[in-house]
């Protein structure tokens, strides 16, 4: 039987804070609003068995199985964003017009094992 | 600093620029109350469930909203038949859309802001002003007469009044000529003043000019823009493939 390694609490798959501050990258000048944005992302592992919280698909669960008995032939399942939100951004373009632009999957709200 | 160029630009393009926004001067237009609106609504929780392509405010499809602002000029006594007409351009740079993005809606809107010399003048029932709207259809040569390369939009009477007179006009088959190159040759937005007052008592309303005592109304200062709204393919998955 494969040894299973103890999973400390902060090593499973969620979502990690990631702020994104224009202002980090120069571009106050021409964002109008956000002045930043919470993005997040995912990490962590997908142990096995793998449980109800994090989210996995059947498929997950049976390579999390695979991933105990072959640790070096299957990996773990990967954690990634299940459920993702948009953001709005506000700023000048070349002609000093204003835009209002929105975009889709810019923020994880979630994260599973895929 | 190569490298930042580069993860900027894969940033920027990720965003649907081509290049980083440099925006002229220091001076800053001001952001149109309705785009504050709109940005605060979808800032709101329940907007995170709405779809991101489509602009309720309109009823459009759309993930891109432009206030494209107005580079035409003030032309006085352009028409040879009515010195004292006031005649604006009005030019909207379309370019500033990408060629992948979809049109969905191009809405030009004019405000007609009054200047009462005095507000008695006003209660006095100021007489209507005649303005039409018209779209240029190629370049007037020199000498040519600008009335015959003018088709008619719209025509109204307007009677002055203390806010200003909002005019609203879907031009969205029109804006999508006008992204072709050499197809964009603007608009032209005529005042003439009521029929009854003697033209030579008039002075259009030109910023510095005096206008008679006894006449309580001015032409009013035009100003325009255009609401264009587009869908990027590329950002806007269709709802049933996420």
């Amino acid at each position: 039987s494969a040894v299973h390694l103890p999973v400390t609490p902060s090593n499973i798959c969620k979502a990690r804070r990631l702020y994104i501050d224009f202002k980090d990258v120069g571009w106050q000048d021409w964002i109008i609003a956000p002045p930043g944005y919470m993005a997040n992302y995912c990490h962590g592992e997908c142990p096995f068995p793998l449980s109800e919280s994090l989210n996995g698909t059947n498929h997950a669960i049976l390579q999390t199985l695979v991933h105990s008995l072959d640790p070096q032939g299957t990996p773990q399942p990967g954690c990634a964003p299940i459920r993702l939100s948009p953001i709005s951004m506000l700023y000048y373009d070349n002609n000093d017009n204003v835009v209002l632009r929105h975009y889709q999957d810019m923020v994880v709200d979630e994260c599973g094992c895929r | 600093a190569e490298d930042r160029n580069t993860r900027e630009r894969l940033f920027l393009s990720s965003l649907g620029l081509s290049e980083r926004p440099q925006p002229a001067g220091s001076h800053r237009r001001p952001v149109p109350s309705e785009l504050w609106r709109m940005f605060r609504r979808s800032e709101s929780i329940q907007a995170r469930d709405s779809d991101p392509c489509t602009v309720s405010e309109y009823g459009v499809r759309g993930n891109i909203i432009r206030h494209v602002q107005d580079q035409g000029r003030l032309v006085s006594g352009w028409s040879s038949s009515c010195q004292a007409c006031l005649v604006k351009q009005l030019f909207f740079n379309v370019s500033v859309l990408q060629p992948v993005e979809l049109l969905s809606l191009a809405q030009l809107e004019i405000r007609l802001h009054w200047k009462p010399l005095r507000p008695a003048g006003f209660l006095r029932g100021p007489r209507a002003v005649s303005m039409s709207l018209s779209k240029v259809i190629r370049a007037t040569l020199r000498g040519a007469d600008p009335q015959a390369n003018r088709r008619l939009l719209l025509s109204r009477s307007i009677r002055p009044q203390l806010e200003p007179t909002a005019i609203a006009m879907d031009l969205t088959p029109l804006a999508d000529i006008w992204r072709k190159p050499g197809h964009n040759y603007g608009l032209v937005v005529e005042l003439s003043p009521p029929l009854s007052v003697d033209p030579d008592e008039l002075t259009p309303f030109l910023p510095g000019n005096a206008f008679p005592l006894e006449e309580a109304w001015t032409l009013p200062l035009i100003e325009a823009s255009l609401v264009v709204v587009s869908l990027n393919p590329h950002q806007c998955h269709s709802r049933q493939r996420r």
